[in-house]
């Protein structure tokens, strides 16, 4: 199966 | 006290078909540089930035940042008062908690105003990286559209692979599979109608096709477009609006578990 991570996951805050 | 006055006011109208089906309320920060707007979707894995400089404006001023909470949807509706080729100002009093937007004609016969609500709306900013990406591809946003829209018919996930021969995006379902590359070609008379292949490593990612649909309204905001990769990262589509700004869409990949 494929997962899909959320965005802030990989952004993070500032 | 905000003021800014766009000639081209269609622009806002063309930004909003982007925006409105991705995000149904969002602050825009106001600020003496431009106006900008962050905001994510409902299920958090896509995020749109949007950047209008200041000096895209006729007339801009904007004596303090502040961020402004509008409903898109209401906002999308304000705008139909708004003729194609009509100039736009928007005004947002300090004091006041609404916005006053004017549509005027270029022949200064008809003039159109409409005062809208403003909201109160908890957002998060998030701090996108300035990436090097694996790959860059431009093409022609028109042609981006297209393929998204004929395979977004076949299937529901897009696999994107760049190599130095090309872009392929590729897609199954029900009805079988489709592959379809563009390869690097600067041929065309038209810079606009150029694909190019910026590539660092190859990469291949894979993601759901429908935000691909959704990002493509932003087509008429500019000819060309853009698509960057990176391994195991969002990829972020960018339209650009020559020198007035952007709008920048970020969506995270599907990884396997």
């Amino acid at each position: 199966a494929m997962k899909q991570r959320s965005i802030a996951s990989f952004f993070g805050s500032p | 006290m905000f003021e800014a006055k766009l000639i081209q006011g269609n622009l806002i109208k063309k930004i909003m078909e982007g925006l409105k089906d991705l995000v149904t309320e969002a602050n825009f920060d106001l600020s003496p540089g431009g106006v900008s707007l962050q905001a994510m979707d409902s299920s958090h894995v896509a995020l749109v930035a949007l950047m209008l400089r200041g000096d895209a404006f006729e007339n801009y001023r904007c004596d303090r940042p502040r961020s402004i909470g509008m409903n898109l949807v209401n906002l999308s509706k304000v705008l139909k008062c708004a003729g194609n080729d009509d100039t736009m100002t928007l005004k947002a009093d300090d004091t006041q908690n609404n916005i006053t937007l004017v549509f005027e004609s270029q022949a200064e016969d008809k003039y159109a105003e409409v005062q809208m609500e403003l909201m109160d709306i908890d957002s998060e900013h998030l701090g996108i990286p300035d990436n090097t990406y694996d790959a860059i591809v431009k093409m022609p946003s028109a042609q981006f559209s297209q393929i998204v829209k004929d395979l977004s018919s076949i299937g529901d996930t897009v696999t994107v692979s760049v190599t130095k021969d090309g872009i392929t995006f590729s897609t199954s379902g029900d009805v079988g599979t489709a592959h379809i590359t563009c390869k690097q070609n600067t041929s065309m008379e038209k810079e606009a109608d150029h694909t190019t292949v910026n590539l660092e490593h190859p990469v291949t990612l894979t993601f759901a096709l429908r935000y691909f649909v959704t990002f493509a309204k932003s087509t008429s905001l500019s000819h060309q477009m853009s698509i960057s990769l990176s391994k195991e990262l969002p990829v972020m589509v960018e339209y650009a609006m020559g020198d007035m700004g952007h709008i920048r869409f970020y969506l995270a990949p599907k990884i396997d578990d």
